[in-house]
């Protein structure tokens, strides 16, 4: 299937925290998502990769306005399991390209990663879906990654605000 | 918007591959997919968690037959940039919980995780969208994932396979 990109999508109201070095074992995940839910807490992106050495670290984003609560939440997490650090970070947006067919999209992905190169901008997270391939970068740099990436794919002045896609 | 789940998906074709200690500057994850676009590889998924010391991982996943092929690469990136190391692994495979309003999916997510945990089943990476809570687990535990997935989420006892999502 061919890739077709159709928009670009931003979201603002983002923050992110990492809990650094959990004991990589069933059973951390759960209790991490789990206590978020618990205090009702929506989290957008999930992003955990490869453990090593029998740690990992899971990293996640939610709205600003939660992060004071979320800090709180996971402090006693990890204690509870035994991680190293909490870090994280408000003065960070979400940038996304949209479209069908991205599963086989290294190229989508070079392009984008490429646009974002171009102007400087570091890219801190990133995590892909079929019809998403999303950046975390500094909110500082949004408008200037929205502006490279429509010239880039060759789309309209209009950005998606990430809540519509 | 209330979150959905409609259905397990698994993929069995997948292998990882994660490029470690990578500089956290722009151009590297350009460079990364650029190089696998180059040699037509299709990639899955792309995770990259929050850096750390100026430094990150990138994990990302591709069909089996593709691992070979796309070590070779991996290899000649990670002398080219300064990487640490490249490490792989075939032997994993993704379960994912497909459904709508994944978004504020903290619950879901906790679930989905807290299900697997149930069975003794380790997450090693977690990627996600509006529509698709991933996990890679061991191939061998694939059959059990699914299965308390369809459980815990009182679906029928069918399955996509992922290609068809
Ligand atoms: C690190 C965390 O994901 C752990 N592997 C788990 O399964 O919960
Ligand atoms: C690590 C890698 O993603 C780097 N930060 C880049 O922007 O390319």
């Amino acid at each position: 299937e061919e890739a077709l990109v159709t928009g670009i999508a931003e979201d603002i109201d983002q923050a992110k925290i990492t809990i650094l070095d959990v004991p990589d074992r069933p059973g951390i995940a759960a209790k991490v998502f789990g206590e978020l839910a618990r205090e009702s807490i929506n989290v957008d992106m999930i992003i955990q990769s490869a453990p090593i050495r029998d740690k990992n670290d899971i990293s996640f984003t939610i709205a600003k306005s939660d992060l004071e609560k979320s800090l709180k939440i996971m402090n006693k997490v990890k204690e509870e399991v035994g991680a190293k650090d909490v870090i994280s970070d408000k003065n960070v947006a979400k940038v996304s390209v949209v479209g069908v067919g991205m599963r086989t999209h290294s190229g989508v992905a070079a392009k984008m990663f490429s646009a974002l190169a171009s102007k400087d901008i570091n890219i801190e997270m990133i995590s892909t879906s079929e019809i998403k391939i999303s950046c975390i970068i500094k909110k500082d740099k949004m408008e200037e990654a929205v502006k490279i990436l429509h010239d880039t794919f060759e789309l309209g002045k209009t950005s998606y605000k990430d809540k519509d896609v």
